[in-house]
């Protein structure tokens, strides 16, 4: 029943949960924060490294001695030009605004994913859980598949890329330079707990765009009197400013920090109270109004709030966290850090919705349909496009300039190492 | 993991069996099996469904054989439990006797079963 509780594997179990609550990747030799192990806070969560036994290579930073004669920052360019002597990382890369991606958020930035068909009888198969201890030793999170860290082709065959690809293809240089800092269950209050595991070096490094996302934990929870526990104005303010400070300290200067609003959860009653769950699809006899008072019963629902029949809850949860995305739009227009700029978007998810629609869709295809409560991927994807257009069009320099050695980089150095 | 979240796991598997017996027109038995054979061995989960299986398979068989729903079953072998002062939890539709006389049916079915008697209990 305890099978921690072996001796032999009592050690692995340690660093496992050592792991899980540190969010650092559970191997990494050199402890540079990077790792060649997928899982477990591994390459799927943050760029892979390309040499676990040398603390000083490591996506992100700035080459050393421009990888002349090794790959110091894991982008894939290196080596010297034989035709004139020039360092290709030094040719390709300098001046080129290179920067990376780190993503601060919940569940929704990590893409938490139960795939439908594991609860869905009739199409099971050896083929449906093959992935399970993947996402069991991920937490059940996806971020390999993210909107905001994402690398791997989409599996819903959404055409729209995450922001991390998207800024890799405006960049070659920018090639593996990710981190998905974001846990089940963030806040802004727990956020300060584990976001010491984020890696970047002020003096080292490249600067970077950081995502600050949680879209609903400061008003989601599981209390019967929900309200009462959901964050505060002025805690949140307190939280934020705490969290910049530190962001401040750690990254290099030309960084930027745009801050997410929260979600209007009141969508996910209006589009689904009364569809049918996966599981009561066969015969149907469970719909996610039965699938939310279920897991209220059980004080386990993850945001008694929004997913509850009660209206005036509902509506009192969108006004907090209306009132809470006032507050970081608040910080970023009146705020000033030394070494990084603040912007602030609202969750797009009426722009989403329209999209989609547009596209043939329907609204309740945008949740996931095993929890009834986060973005799907093709969501995820469409809040990355809608990300990427806002700041393209009104922060242009924030994405830093088109690399015009891409296709050279492509030619010279292929798929770079891949992810 | 909270007991809530025990309950939610009962309430999942047991479903899933009962809905792979209509699916292939077969047993509990034999259904029960085939959802751990297509489970994969690593992180010993194939291992724990079986042993699972062993542990409250004759008791889920006795009771799903007898038209009860997973939410009787799963309280029944106490992987939900009803807090003093809270309503009695369930996913579907109260079976038509009521949830309570259909617990109160199951309990005694399986009333002497060791499964309910693991040390540590569940």
């Amino acid at each position: 029943m305890g099978i921690c509780s072996i001796p032999a594997l009592a050690k692995i179990c340690q660093k496992i949960e050592h792991s899980l609550s540190t969010t650092l990747p559970f191997e990494d030799a050199d402890g540079d924060k990077f790792s060649v192990f997928p899982t477990l806070r591994g390459f799927y969560w943050r760029g892979r490294d390309c040499n676990d036994r040398n603390r000083n290579i490591y996506p992100g930073r700035r080459p050393e001695n421009w990888d002349a004669q090794q790959d110091s920052n894991c982008n894939g360019i290196w080596g010297i030009d034989p035709k004139d002597g020039i360092p290709y990382e030094k040719k390709f890369c300098e001046g080129s605004e290179a920067k990376g991606l780190i993503v601060l958020g919940d569940s929704a930035a990590a893409h938490f994913h139960i795939p439908p068909e594991w609860l869905i009888a009739a199409h099971m198969s050896v083929k449906t859980f093959s992935n399970l201890p993947m996402a069991l030793s991920n937490e059940l999170d996806w971020p390999q598949f993210s909107g905001t860290t994402g690398f791997l082709n989409s599996t819903s065959g959404s055409p729209d890329r995450s922001i991390y690809l998207r800024l890799r293809q405006r960049n070659r240089c920018n090639h593996r330079d990710y981190q998905s800092v974001s846990k089940n269950g963030a806040s802004s209050k727990n956020l300060l707990k584990f976001m010491g595991s984020l890696s970047r070096n002020q003096l080292l490094d490249q600067p970077a765009i950081v995502i600050y996302t949680m879209l609903g934990n400061d008003v989601c929870n599981g209390n019967i009197d929900s309200v009462s526990k959901m964050t505060t104005p002025e805690d949140m303010r307190a939280h934020v400013m705490e969290t910049l400070t530190f962001l401040n300290s750690r990254l290099p200067p030309g960084s930027h920090v745009v801050l997410y609003g929260l979600a209007d959860g009141r969508f996910l009653w209006d589009h689904l109270h009364d569809r049918y769950h996966p599981l009561g699809q066969l015969n149907r006899d469970v719909t996610y109004t039965q699938l939310y008072d279920f897991l209220s019963c059980l004080q386990v629902n993850p945001c008694q709030g929004w997913m509850s029949s009660n209206e005036t809850l509902r509506t009192l949860t969108s006004e907090r966290a209306k009132q809470l995305s006032n507050v970081l739009e608040k910080i970023a227009a009146s705020e000033k850090f030394a070494n990084m700029s603040l912007l602030y978007l609202d969750y797009p998810f009426k722009e989403m919705s329209e999209e989609w629609q547009r596209r043939g869709g329907q609204t309740w295809q945008l949740i996931e349909p095993a929890d009834g409560f986060h973005p799907n991927e093709v969501a995820s994807r469409l809040a990355a496009k809608f990300f990427w257009e806002k700041v393209l069009q009104r922060w242009p320099h924030v994405l830093g300039k088109e690399n015009p050695f891409n296709h050279e980089i492509e030619r010279l150095f292929g798929d770079q190492g891949g992810h | 993991l909270s007991d809530g979240h025990s309950c939610i796991g009962c309430v999942l598997m047991v479903s899933i069996v009962e809905q792979l017996v209509q699916v292939h027109n077969s047993t509990t038995q034999e259904e029960m099996e085939r959802l751990c054979s297509y489970l994969p061995e690593k992180l010993f989960l194939k291992s724990i469904c079986y042993l699972t299986a062993e542990m409250f398979g004759p008791d889920i068989i006795k009771l799903l054989n007898l038209k009860m729903n997973a939410d009787v079953v799963c309280h029944a072998l106490q992987f939900c439990k009803q807090e003093a002062g809270q309503p009695l939890c369930h996913l579907y539709n109260p079976p038509q006797e009521g949830l309570k006389r259909a617990l109160s049916r199951a309990r005694k079915i399986i009333q002497h079963s060791p499964s309910l008697t693991i040390p540590g209990g569940l």
